[in-house]
C-alpha cells in the first residue's frame, strides 16, 4: 500500500543514495495517488507524474549530490511552474475606460459574492466601479448583489424585466456618463452543456469585448472541472481563473486540472464570505496544499 | 474499451481511470477493479463489462425507498426536516422543491428562512415559497437563526401544519462557530419535539470531489445526518463520491437535484444512478 502522503514520500527519497528504476516508478506511484487524492483530474495526473518520470530519469538527478532530493525539488518545482509560476501577477486595468470585467462560471462557485470583493478591492485603489446585476434568472440574484452594494458603497446597476446582454449594455453607457471607470458584470450561473445559456454569454462577449473575463470555480471541486474549464475556454476564452472557497480543508486539487487543461492562469483565491477575504493566487502555498 | 473485444490489462487501467473519474475515490475505484477484474480478463463481451460494474455499482448504494417514506403517515406533526451543507450546495433551491413535492401529496407544509446571515438569503427562499404555494417564517438580517427556527416550529404547531422544512446558512465544516450554530439550531427544536428535526438532510454539490467525504462526516457528526441531496446532477459531474459515503458512513441518498426548477427533484434510484456513472 503505498503512501499518499507527501510528507512520508518525501522522507523516503530524502534518504535515497541510489536512484533506481524502482523507486523512481514507486515514487511516481506515491505521487499520482497523492494528485488523485488531492482531487487532481486523472489525466492531468497521469501527465504530471509521466513527466516527472522522465525528469527523474535524467542527468540533473543521477548526478546530483543527494537525487532524492532533487526529485522532491522536481515535483514541486513541476507543480508550481504548472499553475503559473513562483511570481504572482494581478491582472492590470489598461484598456480603453471604462474597463469591462465579465464573471461567469457554474451555478453556486461565488461569482456575485467575488464581484463584491472584486470592487471593492479596486475602490481601495482608487477605482470608481459600476457593478452589473446581470443574473435576472436566479430568485433574488439582484437584491443579493444589490445588498452587497450597499456594503461596500459601490454603485449597482440593474433593470428588471431586460436581458442580460441589454442590461450589460446599458450599463456600459451609464459608467460612461457617470465617469465610472470599471464596469463589473455579475452573470448567472450556468452549465456549461446548456448551448443557451452559454450562448448568452458570447453575446455579452461579442458585443461589449470585455476587457477581462474570469471563470470562477469552486476551490471544491473535484474530477469533473476540467470539464467545465475547457468547455468555458473554448467558447469563452476567459483570461483567468478565481478558485473560491479554499477556506475549507478541500485540498484543490483542481487549481492544477483547471490550469493544465486550459493553460490559463489563476488569478485570485477566495478565502472566506466576508468582503475582506480575496487574495491574489499563489501557486507555490496551492502546491504545498496540493501535496498535503 | 468496449468494442475492442478482448479484455486486457490495458482495459482494465482505463477501466480503473474512469471509475477515479466519477469522483468515487482512488481506493474504492481499486476495490471495485479487485473485485472484478478475474472475471474481466477471462474473457467477456462489451455488454457483461458494464453489466459488471453496474452491479458492483448497485451494491455499494444504500437504497431509499422513496414511497414507503414519502407515501407513509408522518408520525409528528409537523414533521420537521432541516436542510443543511456548505456553501453554494443548493440548500435554498432544495428546500423550494421538497416543499412543493411535500405539497403534491396533500400535506401542508410551512418553510423556515433560517439563513439570517448571507445578503438576500431570506427574499430568496420568499420567492420560492411562492413557487411552491407555501407560507414562510422569516426574521431580521442578522437574527439568531436558533431562533427563527425555535419560532416557526411553534408557528408550525400552532397553525397544525404537517412538514416543516428549515433552511440553513451555507458553511464550511472546519469552521467551529458556524457548525456550534447549527448545533444550536437542532437543539432549540428538540426542546419542543424531542424527535425534531426529524429529518436532516445534508446538500452535496455533485460537482465536489473527496471533499464530500468530509463534509459527510462532519456535518453527520455535529447534527447527525439522516439523508444526503446530491444537488446539480443535470451537470458533467458524477457524483460517485457516494459510493464511499456509502461504504464508510450509514447515510443514504435520498434525492437528487437534478435543476434549478421547482420540479427538479427526483427520489434516488440505485439503478439509474449507477448506469448514469458510465455515460
Ligand atoms: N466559505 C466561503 N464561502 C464563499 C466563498 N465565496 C463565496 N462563498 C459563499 O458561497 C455561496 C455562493 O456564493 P454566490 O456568490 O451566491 O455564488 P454564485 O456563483 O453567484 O451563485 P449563482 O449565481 O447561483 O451561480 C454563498 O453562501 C457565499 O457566501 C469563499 O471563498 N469561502
Ligand atoms: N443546475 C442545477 N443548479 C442547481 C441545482 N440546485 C441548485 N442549483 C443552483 O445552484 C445555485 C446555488 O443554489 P442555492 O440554493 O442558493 O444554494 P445554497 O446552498 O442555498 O447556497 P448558500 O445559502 O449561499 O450556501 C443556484 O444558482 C441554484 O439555482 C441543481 O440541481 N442543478
Ligand atoms: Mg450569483
Ligand atoms: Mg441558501
Amino acid at each position: 500500500q503505498l503512501s499518499g502522503r507527501f510528507a512520508e514520500i518525501t522522507k523516503n527519497l530524502r534518504g535515497l543514495g541510489k536512484i533506481t528504476d524502482k523507486n523512481i516508478s514507486d515514487t511516481v506511484r506515491s505521487v499520482r495517488r497523492t494528485l488523485l487524492e488531492a482531487d487532481v483530474n486523472y489525466k492531468v495526473a497521469k501527465k504530471f507524474t509521466e513527466s516527472i518520470k522522465s525528469k527523474a530519469m535524467g542527468d540533473k538527478v543521477l548526478r546530483s549530490v543527494s537525487p532524492g532530493q532533487q526529485i522532491v525539488k522536481i515535483i514541486y518545482d513541476e507543480l508550481v511552474e504548472l499553475m503559473g509560476g513562483a511570481s504572482v501577477k494581478e491582472p492590470e486595468l489598461k484598456g480603453k475606460k471604462p474597463h469591462i470585467v465579465m464573471v461567469v462560471g457554474l451555478q453556486g462557485s461565488g461569482k456575485t459574492t467575488f464581484v463584491a470583493k472584486y470592487a471593492n478591492r479596486l475602490m481601495k485603489s482608487g477605482r470608481k466601479p459600476l457593478l452589473v446585476a446581470a443574473d435576472v434568472y436566479r430568485p433574488a440574484a439582484v437584491e443579493q448583489l444589490s445588498q452587497l452594494a450597499k456594503q461596500i458603497g459601490a454603485e449597482l446597476f440593474s433593470n428588471k424585466g431586460d436581458s442580460p446582454l441589454k442590461i450589460s449594455k446599458d450599463a456600459v453607457k451609464q459608467a460612461v456618463r457617470d465617469n465610472r471607470d470599471v464596469v463589473i458584470i455579475d452573470t448567472a450561473g450556468r452549465l456549461q452543456i446548456d448551448s443557451a445559456m452559454m450562448g448568452e454569454l458570447r453575446q455579452i462577449k461579442e458585443s461589449l469585448k470585455p476587457e477581462l473575463i474570469l471563470f470562477v470555480a469552486d476551490g471544491m471541486s473535484g474530477q469533473d472541472a476540467v470539464n467545465a474549464a475547457s468547455e468555458f475556454a473554448a467558447q469563452i476564452d476567459f483570461d483567468g481563473v478565481v478558485l473560491t472557497k479554499l477556506d475549507g480543508d478541500a485540498r484543490g486539487g483542481a487549481a492544477l486540472s483547471i490550469c493544465a487543461a486550459t493553460n490559463k492562469p489563476i488569478v485570485y483565491a477566495s478565502m472566506g464570505e466576508s468582503i475582506d477575504t480575496l487574495e491574489l493566487f499563489h501557486p507555490d502555498r496551492m502546491a504545498g496544499r496540493i501535496l498535503g | 474499451i468496449t468494442d475492442r473485444g478482448k479484455i486486457g490489462e490495458q482495459e482494465i487501467e482505463e477501466i480503473e481511470a474512469a471509475l477515479i473519474q466519477t469522483d468515487m475515490g482512488v481506493d474504492m475505484a481499486a476495490e471495485i477493479m479487485e473485485s472484478v477484474r478475474e472475471r474481466m480478463l477471462k474473457g467477456i463481451s462489451s455488454d457483461e463489462v458494464y453489466s459488471i460494474l453496474a452491479k458492483e455499482v448497485q451494491s455499494r448504494l444504500k437504497v431509499f425507498e422513496w414511497d414507503d417514506e414519502i407515501g407513509k403517515e408522518l408520525h409528528s406533526k409537523p414533521h420537521v426536516i432541516l436542510v443543511v451543507g456548505v456553501n453554494g450546495s443548493g440548500k435554498t433551491t432544495t428546500v423550494g422543491k421538497l416543499a412543493a413535492m411535500h405539497s403534491r401529496f396533500g400535506r401542508n407544509v410551512l418553510i423556515a428562512a433560517a439563513d439570517t446571515y448571507r445578503a438576500a438569503a431570506a427574499e430568496q427562499l420568499e420567492i420560492w415559497s411562492k413557487r411552491a404555494g407555501v407560507d414562510i417564517i422569516k426574521s431580521v438580517h442578522g437574527a439568531e437563526p436558533a431562533s427563527v427556527g425555535h419560532d416557526a416550529l411553534l408557528a408550525a404547531k400552532a397553525r397544525g401544519v404537517d412538514v416543516l422544512i428549515v433552511d440553513s446558512a451555507g458553511r464550511l465544516h472546519t469552521k467551529t462557530n458556524l457548525m456550534e450554530e447549527l448545533k444550536k439550531i437542532s437543539r432549540v427544536m428538540e426542546k419542543i419535539d424531542p424527535a425534531a428535526p426529524h429529518e436532516i438532510l445534508l446538500t452535496l454539490d455533485s460537482n465536489n470531489g473527496q471533499n464530500a467525504l468530509l463534509q459527510a462526516k462532519e456535518f453527520g457528526k455535529a447534527v447527525g445526518v439522516t439523508g444526503l441531496v446530491l444537488t446539480k446532477l443535470d451537470g458533467t459531474a458524477k457524483g460517485g463520491i457516494v459510493l464511499s459515503i456509502n461504504n464508510e458512513l450509514d447515510i443514504p441518498v435520498k434525492y437528487i437535484g437534478i435543476g434549478e426548477e421547482v420540479e427538479d427533484l427526483e427520489p434516488f434510484e440505485v439503478e439509474a444512478f449507477a448506469s448514469s456513472l458510465f455515460y
